[in-house]
C-alpha cells in the first residue's frame, strides 16, 4: 500500500546552507593574509522518504528513510555533506613566518540524505 | 556569533592568536601556489593536497622563515671580503610529528641594476654552531664549508638546498646557523678599478635572506594509497 508520508516544504528539505565568515568580522585580518574568510557552509534538512531519490541520496538513505516511514521508531535518514572542497591558508604566525597550509574537506559544496 | 577561537586556531596548529607587527614580504611562489589551489577548488577540480606541484616535493605545509642573524664586522676581514653574515633561522615552528621535504635557502643579492656587470663575487656558506635563540653571536663557532660558488656579478635570488642540513640539525629546541662570506673576485670585465667599499654597502643594504621549508603533516597526507592489483 502507498506510505503516506508528510508533505515537506521545500526549504525545510535537505540542502546546503551558505555561511561565509569574514575573517574581519573575529579580527584574524591582522594575520591572515589570505583567503579574505571562508565558506562555512552546512548541511540540514529533512530527508523524507518520498524524496530520497530526488535528494542526491544514498541507497542506504533510502532505505532508511523507508524503514522510518514504517516505523517511526527507526531514525529518520541525515542530511550530509556528499561533496567538499580544501581550502588554503597564507598566514604569519608570531615569529614572522609566513605559513601556506592546505586542509582538504574544509567546504561544504552539496548535500544529500545519508 | 561566539566563535570558540581557540579550537579553531588549534586545528590551524596556533596555540594562541598571532599578532605579527608588520606583514612578511609574501614570495611569489607562495602567492602561485596559494592562487592555484584556490582555482583548483573554485573549480571543482581535485589536487593532490600533499604534493606541492611547483616546488616537485611531497608536503602540505609551506613556511617561509626569515633571517633573524646579523652581519658581523671584524678587523680580521681579508681586503677582499665584502661582507660576513651570521643566518639564522628558528625552526621550532616545525611540529616534531612533521616530515621536513624542503628546505631552500635564497639570497636576494638584489637587482643587478645596482652594479654595471661587475665585480665577480665568491660566496661560501658554512656551518655554525648557534646557542639556541642567540642571534647577535659575536664570534660563530665555525662548523664544515658546504657551499662554495663564485657569481659573475651581484644578481637577484640565488638558491641553496640545504635539506640534508636542516634534517641533520632539526633539533626544533635550536636555530639553523650559517655562516655567510661573500668575497670580492675581480673587477669589471674591462679591469678597470671599482668602489670595493661602495659595492659592498650596497650588498649589505641589499641581501634579504629568507628559508623556504615544506613539511608533510603525516596525520594529513597518508602515503599515496598503493594502486589495487
Amino acid at each position: 500500500a502507498a506510505v503516506s508520508t508528510s508533505k515537506a516544504s521545500c526549504k525545510s528539505l535537505c540542502h546546503r546552507h551558505q555561511l561565509f565568515i569574514n575573517f574581519r568580522d573575529l579580527g584574524w585580518h591582522k594575520w591572515i593574509i589570505a583567503p579574505k574568510g571562508f565558506m562555512a557552509n552546512y548541511c540540514h534538512g529533512e530527508c523524507p522518504f518520498s524524496l530520497t531519490i530526488s535528494l542526491n541520496s544514498s541507497n542506504y538513505a533510502f532505505m532508511q528513510a523507508l524503514m522510518h516511514a514504517v516505523d517511526p521508531e527507526v531514525p529518520q535518514a541525515v542530511c550530509i555533506p556528499t561533496k567538499l572542497s580544501p581550502i588554503s591558508m597564507l598566514y604569519q604566525d608570531n615569529d614572522d613566518n609566513v605559513i601556506l597550509r592546505h586542509y582538504e574537506d574544509m567546504i561544504v559544496d552539496e548535500c544529500g540524505c545519508g | 556569533l561566539q566563535f570558540h577561537e581557540h579550537v579553531f586556531l588549534r586545528f590551524l596548529g596556533l596555540d594562541k592568536v598571532p599578532s605579527p607587527k608588520k606583514f612578511q614580504p609574501v614570495p611569489s611562489i607562495l602567492k602561485r601556489i596559494f592562487q592555484a589551489q584556490e582555482a583548483a577548488a573554485s573549480t571543482g577540480i581535485s589536487k593532490d593536497l600533499c604534493y606541492v606541484k611547483e616546488l616537485g616535493v611531497r608536503g602540505n605545509i609551506l613556511r617561509l622563515l626569515p633571517d633573524q642573524g646579523s652581519f658581523l664586522y671584524s678587523e680580521s676581514l681579508s681586503h677582499t671580503s665584502c661582507l660576513q653574515k651570521l643566518l639564522s633561522f628558528n625552526l621550532s615552528a616545525i611540529g616534531d610529528e612533521e616530515q621536513l621535504t624542503m628546505a631552500q635557502l635564497g639570497l636576494d643579492l638584489g637587482p643587478n641594476t645596482y652594479y654595471n656587470l661587475g665585480p665577480e663575487l665568491e660566496l661560501s656558506l658554512s656551518l655554525v654552531q648557534t646557542e639556541p635563540h642567540v642571534t647577535d653571536q659575536a664570534t660563530p663557532k665555525m662548523g664544515k664549508m658546504f657551499t662554495l660558488q663564485s657569481v659573475p656579478w651581484p644578481q637577484g635570488v640565488l638558491h641553496f638546498n640545504l635539506l640534508d642540513v636542516a634534517k641533520r640539525n632539526n633539533d626544533p629546541h635550536k636555530n639553523l646557523g650559517l655562516f655567510l662570506e661573500i668575497v670580492v673576485k675581480g673587477g669589471r670585465a674591462s679591469g678597470e678599478n671599482f668602489q670595493l667599499e661602495g659595492t659592498c654597502a650596497r650588498l649589505r643594504r641589499s641581501l634579504h635572506t629568507s628559508l623556504l621549508v615544506v613539511t608533510l603533516h603525516p596525520e594529513q597526507c597518508r602515503s599515496p594509497s598503493r594502486k589495487r592489483r
